[in-house]
């Protein structure tokens, strides 16, 4: 399904 | 006009040919990009291919139509450049645990630099300012 307002998101990256 | 894709609109804005930036094509991603329903995540997602590009003239101009696009375009590109998501593709190109032993000074200085201006800018955009201190924190981003 598509979502128009994907409030989804990663974690932050650790360097 | 005939109808570009933001894909074909990115190729031209970063084109490693252009001899100086291409402003008209730069303006013309950042416009396409508003108009599409689903333009600023397929957005991001070309532009940080193009930020990881080798070739220096590239990213530099990848970068160029971010910062235009961060200036002329809305909340809802702002808020995909607010994400971990994008955020991590422009750590990766600084770190020297990913590109950023590969990557030019002048592109990582840019990085920095763009992404220093944002936590100022767009206080409330909270990911960019955790992305940043998190850089300082790693000895990424000095002075």
């Amino acid at each position: 399904t598509v979502s128009f307002h994907d409030d989804s998101d990663e974690d932050l990256l650790n360097v | 006009m005939e109808p570009e894709t933001l894909e074909a609109r990115i190729n031209k804005a970063t084109n490693p040919l252009n001899k100086d930036l291409d402003w008209d094509g730069i303006n013309a991603f950042c416009e396409q990009l508003n108009k599409e329903l689903e333009g600023p995540p397929l957005a991001t997602r070309l532009l940080a291919h193009k930020i990881q590009s080798p070739q220096e003239w590239e990213a530099i101009q990848a970068l160029t139509v971010l910062e235009s696009c961060m200036k002329s375009c809305g909340k809802r590109f702002h808020d995909e450049v607010g994400k971990f998501r994008f955020l991590n593709e422009l750590i990766k190109v600084v770190s020297p645990k990913y590109l950023g032993s590969r990557t030019p000074e002048k592109v990582k200085s840019k990085i920095l630099e763009l992404m220093y201006s944002w936590t100022l800018g767009l206080p409330h955009e909270v990911k960019i300012s955790e992305a940043y201190q998190m850089l300082k924190k790693q000895g990424i981003v000095k002075c």
